[in-house]
């Protein structure tokens, strides 16, 4: 038996926002620990992974491994009929693990809304990230992040990230000319959601697909602050952490031929 | 020219 109610429903509603773009059938699996995803984009270029913590759920049982198959362009319709504040409840059966039950319960609890998901057998590949210690990490607002990500597209696909001392910039090139945004590192004690953090062990300059970090980007509403991880031809992490668990997302650099 | 490197490479297989 698993079953998982999360209180916050309009998290998953949102989560499913952000990785329904990149990847179209995954895994769910489900664990005493919580609930995990891992998933490459068609093209291989890029990889998501999520977990929700069991303790961000109320309650939370999970008697055994499950590995939930799931359609997640069908899972997202099916999440759009809950309401953002409603509480949304998961429950699969050991015996007839070939449907997820939904429910949807509206804060005060007068309407329920109750549906099944089909699910699928997924024969996925599971990759092992290693722990890395990134040359740079950056903290900074997430909406920033989207919004250098949506201005460099007007001029180019891909952007080069250059990560120096108190600095990071980022530079687009294409047919109609060129732009560059560049944040310096600020704190700000008030606000600390707004500054901009550069943890840096040595200079990085790295070049990405635009169009694949426009996509990455739908993780913006799940968190104030973005984290950006690089090293040198390592692939970059972008990353949204939420209360209960975290997304991130990994891409390959662009390499000379 | 560039192109987009698979990101698969970078990760190990169980």
């Amino acid at each position: 038996m698993f079953e998982a109610r999360l209180i916050q429903g309009g998290l998953l509603k949102k989560l499913l926002e952000s990785v329904k773009e990149l990847v179209t059938d995954a895994n769910f699996d489900c664990s005493e620990s919580g609930i995990a995803l891992q998933a490459m984009d068609n093209s291989h270029v890029a990889l998501v992974s999520l977990l929700l913590r069991s303790e961000g759920f109320d309650p939370y049982r999970c008697d055994r491994g499950f590995s939930l198959g799931v359609n997640l362009n069908s899972l997202n319709k099916i999440l759009k009929c809950a309401g953002n504040d409603d509480i949304i409840t998961l429950r699969a059966d050991d015996n007839s693990a070939d449907s997820l039950s939904l429910s949807f319960e509206n804060p005060n609890n007068d309407r329920i809304g109750e549906y099944e998901l089909k699910l699928m057998d997924i024969d996925q590949e599971h990759l092992s990230i290693p722990e890395t210690d990134y040359d740079a990490t950056i903290i900074m607002p997430s909406a920033e992040f989207q919004r250098i990500c949506r201005d460099l597209t007007v001029v180019s696909e891909s952007v080069t990230i250059d990560v120096s001392k108190d600095t990071i910039k980022f530079t687009a090139e294409g047919e109609l000319g060129s732009g560059n945004i560049k944040l310096k590192s600020t704190s700000s004690i008030d606000k600390p959601e707004e500054s901009v953090n550069i943890e840096l062990g040595q200079d990085v300059s790295l070049q990405f697909s635009l169009k694949y970090l426009m996509n990455f980007t739908k993780g913006t509403p799940l968190s104030e602050q973005v984290i950006l991880c690089l090293s040198e031809k390592m692939p970059l992490l972008v990353e949204y952490k939420m209360d209960i668990g975290y997304i991130r997302y990994y891409l390959a650099p662009k390499i000379g031929d | 020219l560039y192109y987009q490197d698979a990101i698969d490479k970078y990760f190990e297989r169980p």
